[in-house]
């Protein structure tokens, strides 16, 4: 229905580009924006126009959001997840190695801002980077002892090598 | 409602009974590449409804069935259960709208014994609210899928069909195509979809 | 013309899927092929076929590369392009982050794999892993002292910080 | 033939004069998201003939050109230059086939000073072969534009087009949509390619 849709649309504008909303929290400053697309005579409608997206990291002027870096891309990604899980929650969240992207400094700022959310909501995080790791509150190691046979042990973060690899005692 | 539990068996990878308890605010799966890590969102996936082989990173469905190693004969069936907790959510009383004789109710108190003198059979309901659709604390959903091609679906052992399961997730921001599953590699796909999709997106959290 | 390119076919398909080719190197075994697609009639046409390609790690047996994981295509394709400089060496390549995908031993792999290539080519590699770098015979740091303006510094791999950040003395 | 040196001055977040010297086997770039790493694989794709803006991350071509930033006014040009070495693979004595009374030379032996007693003029062309067609020890290629929307191209200074500059690179296997770049997030692409896209990139080092 429109209305629960137009409800939806503010909700998540400002979750994702207010002042204190996500975007600004995981680049610390900057700003972001939503809007529907208008057609060719300039209506919006909004039972069908679609939504485009505005972001500028601070002290930048990207014209289009095509001009971000990878790192950049992926951080306002999570931010506008983030914004709309803060007005419609899904019960868990699974998320497939969304930070290979990200330098050290966003890998910390990204896995600590899920922890906004834990009150509604779980999450499922697939990961190679350790800073992700430490902001676990379990892992599960996947591993194959057999090759080609995936099997899954309970690790803890200091069973995680260096190189990557789960430690042996971890893998029994 | 939450996620309690995953349980593969000759799904891809995991030729063997594989559990994942999700009993913790944030988890982890690490591990080293090509161990079965993103087989594991394959699998949430799957049962979740998905009807796409291509999008399993498949070329037919039947490639989520345990196709053999180098030590092991490949599987004849490739099975997946998500546990939920699902908990009542608030009782309330309501009135089944079906009692007919709805009206006779106000005129007849009822006497102290609690016996209605009223002659009208009064439905009261005890009506739970759960987020699952299902009566029940746990629900289990499966999805199993023979190398013959046969197809099952079960909630709580039940026989059901595909649609059912799809619907069970209705409205509840879980879902093959909801924004609550980000795919390896897929992580910039939400900004950079065309405008048409991203209002996709967003309609499944209205 | 026909001949040259069937002759870069199968030296390619030797640098790749031969048993010293790039794919076994990188993988430490299994196997890899790459054919030409027949059409309908199960024609082979060397002037106008497509390229199929086919990776097995060790130990498992994929039907097709989309079944592979994300770091194994990384890798997957690392060796093509290897094989491919085999036969052609181009006098300088650019790979920006495609180690991304790879936990650490594959990194190490990668990056070690790039040296048996210096007799004709050079590399220009940006990467956040420090596995990577470490194989780098000079680094250049590029960061933003002033917001939104680029500027380049050249850097030791000690100033390279934990959290990704180069140094303040690499800076100036 | 050795890509020497980079040096960028008003392209994308390279607002200032900016050079990087190619000295060593294998150069390492690194720094934190955002910051221009990738912009210097553009730099380099656009100097060698990119004609898609969209291939640069933008959505016109004038979005190469440095826009501003918090601190700095927008400038009116971008201009990249790279320098190869470009030194000399071989020589060899060619006559040139153009020298019309090729069988007089045969019976006129040179006299020991050196002065051929025949009639015809003979064109000993000394060809060198070098890897880019320019005969130069070093070569400067310089793309640049304005935010007028001129554009320039420049070969060791001198004005050409940019099908020159496409040209000068064809058969050394540098180019645009050849194998010796791989940009962020496109490392599977070339598994992912379809099997004729597949054909092309080989068909380039044929
Ligand atoms: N039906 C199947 N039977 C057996 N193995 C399979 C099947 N389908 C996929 N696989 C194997 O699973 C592996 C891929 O696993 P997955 O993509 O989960 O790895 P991953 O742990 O996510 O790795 P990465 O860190 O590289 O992303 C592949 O090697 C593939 O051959
Ligand atoms: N014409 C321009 N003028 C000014 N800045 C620009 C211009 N075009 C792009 N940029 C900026 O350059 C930045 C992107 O740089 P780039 O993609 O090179 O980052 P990166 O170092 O590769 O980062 P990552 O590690 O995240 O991949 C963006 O923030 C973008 O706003
Ligand atoms: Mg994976
Ligand atoms: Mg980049």
């Amino acid at each position: 229905s429109r209305v629960r849709f137009e409800e939806t649309f503010n909700a998540v504008r400002t979750n994702f580009g207010g002042t204190d909303g996500m975007f600004r929290r995981l680049f610390g400053g900057g700003s972001a924006d939503m809007f529907l697309v208008p057609d060719e005579e300039g209506n919006v409608d909004w039972l069908a126009s679609g939504i485009e997206i505005r972001a500028k990291p601070p002290g930048k002027e990207p014209r289009v959001i095509s001009q971000l870096s990878g790192g950049e891309k992926s951080m306002t990604t999570v931010a506008l997840l983030l914004a709309i899980f803060q007005s419609k929650p899904a019960p868990f969240c699974i998320l497939d190695e969304v930070d290979a992207a990200l330098d050290e400094a966003n890998t910390e700022r990204f896995a600590s801002s899920l922890h906004g959310f834990l009150d509604r909501s779980h999450f499922i995080v697939i990961t190679h980077h350790k800073r992700t790791m430490q902001h676990c509150h379990k892992l599960y190691g996947v591993t194959m002892p057999q090759r080609g046979v995936s099997r899954r042990v309970a690790v803890r973060f200091e069973q995680v090598g260096n190189d990557g690899r789960l430690s042996k005692d971890a893998v029994e | 409602m939450r996620l309690a539990k995953l349980t593969l068996s000759g799904f891809k990878s995991f030729a063997d009974t594989t559990e994942f308890t999700f009993d913790a605010p944030v988890i982890g799966i690490v591990g080293p590449n090509g161990c079965g890590k993103s087989n594991v969102v394959d699998a949430i996936k799957w049962v979740l409804g998905e009807r796409s082989a291509k999008s399993l990173r498949g070329s037919a469905m039947i490639d989520v069935i345990f196709a053999g190693s180098a030590t092991r004969k490949p599987l004849g069936c490739a099975s997946v259960t998500l546990t939920f907790d699902n908990p009542v959510l608030d009782r309330s009383v309501e009135v089944a709208p079906s009692a007919p004789a709805m009206e006779t109710i106000e005129d007849e108190q009822e006497s102290d014994d609690g016996e209605a003198e009223g002659s009208a059979q009064v439905r009261r309901g005890l009506v739970v609210h759960r987020a699952l659709p299902v009566d029940h604390d746990v629900v289990e959903v499966t999805r199993r899928l023979y190398s013959d091609g046969r197809s099952e679906y079960l909630i709580n052992g039940k026989k059901v069909r595909l649609r059912d399961i799809r619907e069970l997730f209705m409205d509840t921001g879980i879902g093959t195509d909801a924004y609550s599953i980000i795919e390896q590699g897929k992580v910039a796909a939400l900004l950079e979809a065309n405008p048409a999709e991203r209002r996709a997106i967003l309609e499944e959290a209205a």
